[in-house]
This record gives C-alpha cells, sequence and structure tokens, in this order.
C-alpha cells in the first residue's frame, strides 16, 4: 500500500459525508446505500466512524459530474475515469467525484428499484411475463397514463406483483419542488417542452418543469433516467427511439452498426442520419460500491496499491463477494490503528463483541487480543462412556466395507498451492495435524513439527469412497475414528474399514439441517454437530444425538457468525470460519481472535 | 449472419475518445498519471523517455516490465479507472 506524500490524515475519527446530488441512474436509496456500505467497508478495520449529514460542509463531500465539474480534473466520457477523491485535508480535500457519463449500477447491469405498486419497492425482476408476452423492460401496456411500470416476479400473469419504474411522469430528483413529477408541456425561455431537456445548463443533467411555466414560476427537477436512457453520446440520459433510421436502414434495437469497438448503441431521435443524436445502450454498468470504496480511501489517505487484488489498485474490475485485501487493511490501519476491539484495553463488557461481520486484526501485532486466562475444560454434562476399540463397530446391509488410508499420504500436486485457496471445503484436526480439505485435495499442517503445509494429497486416495466435496470432519479422540459428513450422508473411518455411507437422519438429525458445517469435540465421547444456526450434541459411542437437540448457536457460541461455513476445534479453541475470515473462541465463549484463515492459521506469505 | 458488404464506420459526435493513435494514448496516460512529466518528454530522446516511463507503469500495475508498448500495457491504458495518478500528486 501507499499513503499520500506527508501521510496525509484525518485528525479526528468522527467523519462526516454529504451526498450533493444524485445519478440519475439509481434510486437515491441504492446510492445512499451503496456509500454507507462503502464507508462500512474502512470503518470496520478501523476506529473512524462515519455520519451522513445533510446540509453544511461535510468532511467529505460527495458529487457526480461529468467532463468539466469544477474542480480543473475534467472527466472523459463514458469509461476511462470513473471517479476521483482528494487526500484528506479542508476545502475539496477529501471530497469524492464520480463520472455521470458512467452508467452506475450495482456491477451486474441495470438496477430498476421501483416505487409505489404493491411490492414495497423491490427491484424491477426482467424478463417478466404480462399477459404471455415476455418482456426484458420496463412497458407502459396495460396503462392509459404513460408510467412505465414492471413486474418484481417472474410472471405478472401469476403472482400481480408490480410497482412503477423511474420516470419524469412519476417524480424529480433535487431541484427545489420536493420530488413532484414534471408537467408538459412547460415553457422556459418562451419555448414549449414536451420532454426534459438540457437547454439552458452546462452540465449535461436533463430537466424539467414541475409547473406548466418555468418562466414565471421557476419551479423545477432532475429526471431520473429511465430503463431505457441512454449513457453518454450526445444524449446522456435520452431514451433510445425504436425503430430508427441508420445510413438508411431501420432498426428495433440497438446495434453495433458504424462502430469498430463492439459497442451498443441507439439513437434517441427516429432518424440518426438527419439528427445525429446517440448514445450508448445499457451495459453492466460500474458498481457505485466498489468505486466509492476505492475513492474513499483515497478521502482518508491511502494512494494507489500496486497489489492487483487490492482496492486500492487503480483499474476496476468488478468483485461479487468483496472482501477487503490485507493491503488495503494494513494500508489503512497504518494511518489509523486498529479497531477497539483488536487492542489490549478493548473490554467487551464496555464496547461489546465484535460482530460477525467485523474484519480482523492484522496490524502491529496488537491484533491478538486479550488473552484468556488458564483454559477452562469444556464442561461435559454427562457421565462419558468408556472408549470403544476401533473398527468395532457393526456394518449394516447398506454400508460398504473398503480399504483404509495408508499411514502416509503421497502428495499428488505439490503445485497445488493452499494459499490460493480462499476457502476450504472442511477443516479439522486429525492425528494432531490440521486438515484443509478442497475438491478432493486436501493439505496438512503440524504445529509440532513446523514442516509448514503439506500436499496437496488426494482425499479418493487417502479415504477411498468420499466424495470430492465434504462439508464437515472429525476425529473422535478416544477411538480415533474419522466421521466424515457430505450433504446429509456420513462415513466412519477406522482402521482399514469404512462404514457408510450413512444418513444422517441415521444420528437422529431431522430435516431441518442441511449440511453440517463442523464439528466442536467436547470432553470423551461428544461431539457438537452444526448445521444452519443450530447444532447438535452426538453421543459419539452410540451415534445418536442427545435428547433437548439442536439447540441455537446462538445461545452460547456468542459473537461468532452463524453463518460460517467451517467450524472445528484447534489448540483447544473454537474455531468459526465465514470466507477467508476466522472466529476463534476459547472455552470460557470469548472471542479472542478474528483472522485470516490462510494468513494467520496456514500461514501463507 | 456473414457481412455481405464492409461495414461503414462512422464517427459519432460528441464522442471524445477518438482518433488517437497506441502511441498518442500511450503519452497521455503516462503523463496523467504521473509516469513521465511534460519537461521528461521535452529533454531526453522520445524513445528513451517512453521506454523508462512504460517500465515505470508497468511495475507499478504488476504488468511484464518491457518498456514496449505491447498488448497488455496497451490493455491496461484502455482499462476503466480511477483518476487519482499513479504517481506524485
Amino acid at each position: 500500500f501507499l499513503t499520500f506524500e506527508g501521510d496525509l490524515k484525518w485528525d479526528h475519527m468522527d467523519l462526516t459525508y454529504r451526498v450533493m446530488n444524485y445519478s440519475p441512474d439509481l434510486d437515491r436509496a441504492v446510492i445512499d446505500d451503496a456509500f454507507k456500505r462503502a464507508f462500512k467497508v474502512w470503518s470496520d478495520v478501523t476506529p473512524l466512524t462515519f455520519t451522513q449529514i445533510y446540509s453544511g460542509e461535510a468532511d467529505i463531500m460527495i458529487m457526480f459530474g461529468s467532463r468539466e465539474h469544477g474542480d480543473g480534473y475534467p472527466f472523459d466520457g463514458k469509461d476511462g475515469l470513473l471517479a476521483h477523491a482528494f487526500p484528506p485535508g479542508r476545502g475539496i480535500q477529501g471530497d469524492a467525484h464520480f463520472d455521470d457519463d458512467e452508467l452506475w449500477t450495482l456491477g451486474t447491469g441495470l438496477v430498476v428499484k421501483t416505487r409505489h405498486g404493491n411490492a414495497n419497492g423491490a427491484d424491477c425482476h426482467f424478463p417478466f411475463v404480462f399477459e404471455g408476452r415476455s418482456y426484458s423492460q420496463c412497458i407502459t401496456e396495460g396503462r392509459t397514463d404513460g408510467l412505465p411500470w414492471c413486474a418484481t416476479t417472474a410472471s405478472y400473469d401469476r403472482d400481480k406483483k408490480y410497482g412503477f419504474c423511474p420516470s419524469e411522469l412519476l417524480y424529480t430528483n433535487g431541484g427545489n419542488s420536493d420530488g413532484a413529477p414534471c408537467v408538459f408541456p412547460f415553457v422556459f425561455d418562451g419555448t414549449s417542452y414536451n420532454a426534459c431537456t438540457t437547454d439552458g445548463r452546462s452540465d449535461s443533467y436533463r430537466w424539467c418543469a414541475t409547473t406548466a411555466n418555468f418562466d414565471q414560476d421557476k419551479k423545477y427537477g432532475f429526471c431520473p433516467n429511465r430503463d431505457t436512457a441512454v449513457i453518454g453520446g450526445n444524449s446522456q440520459g435520452d431514451p433510445c427511439v425504436f425503430p430508427f433510421t441508420f445510413l438508411g436502414q431501420s432498426y428495433s434495437a440497438c446495434t453495433s452498426q458504424g462502430r469498430q469497438d463492439g459497442k451498443l448503441w441507439c439513437a434517441t431521435t427516429s432518424n440518426y442520419d438527419t439528427d445525429k443524436k446517440w448514445g450508448f445502450c445499457p451495459d453492466r454498468g460500474y458498481s457505485i460500491f466498489l468505486v466509492a470504496a476505492h475513492e474513499f480511501g483515497h478521502s482518508l489517505g491511502l494512494d494507489h496499491s500496486s497489489v492487483r487484488e487490492a482496492l486500492m489498485y487503480p483499474m476496476y474490475s468488478y468483485v461479487q463477494d468483496f472482501q477487503l485485501d490485507p493491503d488495503d487493511v494494513r494500508g489503512i490501519q497504518y494511518l489509523y490503528g486498529e479497531q477497539p476491539w483488536c487492542s489490549q484495553e478493548w473490554d467487551p463488557m464496555v464496547l461489546g463483541w465484535p460482530q460477525p461481520h467485523a474484519l480482523p486484526c492484522i496490524g502491529s501485532g496488537r491484533g491478538s487480543g486479550p488473552e484468556p486466562t488458564a483454559p477452562v475444560p469444556a464442561p461435559t454434562e454427562e457421565p462419558q462412556p468408556l472408549p470403544t476399540e476401533a473398527g468395532s463397530t457393526s456394518t449394516t446391509e447398506e454400508e460398504e466395507e473398503t480399504p483404509a488410508p495408508t499411514a502416509e499420504p503421497i502428495p499428488v500436486d505439490p503445485s497445488r498451492d493452499a494459499c490460493v485457496e480462499n476457502n476450504f471445503d472442511a477443516i479439522t484436526e486429525i492425528n494432531g495435524e490440521l486438515h484443509f480439505f478442497k475438491d478432493g485435495k486436501y493439505w496438512t499442517l503440524s504445529s509440532f513439527w513446523d514442516s509448514g503445509i503439506q500436499g496437496a494429497f488426494s482425499i479418493a486416495d487417502a479415504w477411498p469412497g468420499l466424495p470430492a466435496v465434504i462439508d464437515a470432519a472429525f476425529q473422535d479422540v478416544l477411538t480415533k475414528r474419522v466421521f466424515f459428513f457430505a450433504g446429509r450422508q456420513f462415513w466412519v473411518f477406522s482402521g482399514k474399514s469404512v462404514l457408510g455411507p450413512r444418513g444422517i437422519e441415521k444420528l437422529g438429525i431431522g430435516k431441518e439441517a442441511g449440511r453440517i458445517s463442523g464439528a466442536l469435540q467436547r470432553g470423551r465421547g461428544k461431539v457438537l454437530l452444526f448445521s444452519g444456526e443450530s447444532y447438535w450434541r452426538l453421543d459419539v459411542k452410540v451415534q445418536r444425538v442427545d435428547k433437548g437437540y439442536p439447540r441455537a448457536t446462538d445461545d452460547i457460541f456468542t459473537g461468532v457468525p452463524l453463518d460460517a461455513h467451517n467450524v472445528f476445534l484447534y489448540q483447544d479453541k473454537y474455531h468459526f470460519c465465514r470466507g477467508s475470515f476466522y472466529w476463534r473462541m476459547t472455552p470460557r465463549y470469548q472471542v479472542d481472535r478474528v483472522g485470516y484463515v490462510k494468513y494467520d492459521i496456514l500461514q501463507c506469505p | 449472419p456473414l457481412q455481405s458488404k464492409p461495414q461503414a464506420v462512422v464517427t459519432f459526435p460528441g464522442e471524445l475518445v477518438s482518433g488517437l493513435s497506441d502511441l498518442e494514448l500511450a503519452e497521455s496516460y503516462l503523463l496523467r498519471f504521473g509516469y513521465t512529466t511534460a519537461a521528461e518528454a521535452r529533454t531526453s530522446s522520445k524513445h528513451v523517455s517512453l521506454a523508462k516511463a512504460l517500465r515505470k507503469m508497468q511495475k507499478q500495475l504488476g504488468l511484464e516490465e518491457t518498456g514496449e508498448l505491447d498488448a497488455r500495457t496497451l490493455e491496461a491504458m484502455r482499462a476503466p479507472r480511477c483518476g487519482v495518478p499513479d504517481v506524485g500528486t
């Protein structure tokens, strides 16, 4: 990471931001939410807080604009430059600007949020069926008032769920009319207008009067973009007009004719040849959340990073499940420090537990958090049975006996690096070594031998008969038998024999459980099995779950993600993983560490 | 369908990015994002200053440092990005 020259940073942690105007591409609620989430990316890993204000001077002023928009650093039309921001300081410093010649979306195409109707503001569902016909854009069919609408489920005919699409006939943004709709025709400068116009403005924003006469009433608002609005060209925001004529030919859809770059475009009047009015058709657009999170990094004092995966890398790329890269975390924590709960001063009784979505402490080494006092063994609630001998379990007619693994697995693909995996199907400790399972392969890590990550090994070689993807595994501490779970099936490997697959209903786990996400050994002969937001206690000897289960995970495992993908015991502590991160919990049920599976447990470089 | 005649290419009015050669694109990109300065470009030979700036840019953006205006470098220059300079203020 890089910071700006002189380590420019804010001298206070409670920052304010104000959204000066909104892009017509998205509903303002969607934009507000995206900015809020983008700030949260940074507040999750620092003591910084962000508060939106609606008047006056905020630390970070946010605006949309195009071309030259007042700061001497013009944007360049569609694509190319997307946004820029200034490092911390007074005045324009800290401000973030977004190029409104881009199509702003959430990264995967138009987001058409509805108003009114009966769908509580849900997004349009494209395509949708109305009277047997399929539509991929808002329509005015079925109405006499010209208001565009869409269904919010796949079939209006079946579900009758609908809402109205953005339209100047429904509302306006900004201006001085409190969102009133346009009035057509309206008079401006002596001329009558029947549609939104950019006349009278230098910033290309489309506007209309909200009374019949602007010259007289001076009431106006900005027009929201319809879903058919073009981007860029010389008609930004105007809807495509179909059919249109181009070089004498008629076109009823967007076309790439006339261009070498393959981009789709349309005319915004019925005849391009005579009017030369055009723009690009909507594409996936750029995620306002991702771009804002990047720009706010600048607003906080981060310069561009040369780490490709980092948010602060200067090029845009869309990622669906965004997670802040460690490089970004190190950068921002270099400037502002860590979350209070990462520090030794953190007192959970005062500040509360970290939220499950919170990101880890990886900074100056203060991140390990308060260590527990002497470990307390997990209490067992019932007398424990004596151990059974390995392989003593009987085989039923549905069980197959197959050879068990050899003692020393042979790496099948040493080049396949565990460190490139983003997450694992299952993680568990077997014979004192952590095992990381993923797509038919597994790696081992021994804390005793300090030999680093070993593998990748083949699951099929080690435990023949298992599916490539397993959900969870655990080793019974008494018998050393290893239980594997995949879907609603489980297998038990003991010595050279395997029992299974059998359904988990045989363990007494009902249909309310989907996949088993992990297991925690609890004393002798008892294991907690996790699924969804519940857990069951398994009596390993009798292979049945105890009465009184399932119980809610949140009841005692407070502060860990309830949608953990892996749950396992390691070095006497409970580990709950979600995405790239793990939450470590002491036997006293205190979360004492949140970190990266890859960097903190696997010790990846 | 196959085109029966060569496609006509038109110049669309109002389109800002038009007609820049690869070299012109590279020069404006390197200048805009801080990899070279107008003074540097004036004082050294064009080829040397371009190669030096390209290496600087390729290193910063994690590309192979060829010092050449290769396809990957051009692709990076055409990619959508943040307007804050990569080097300098």
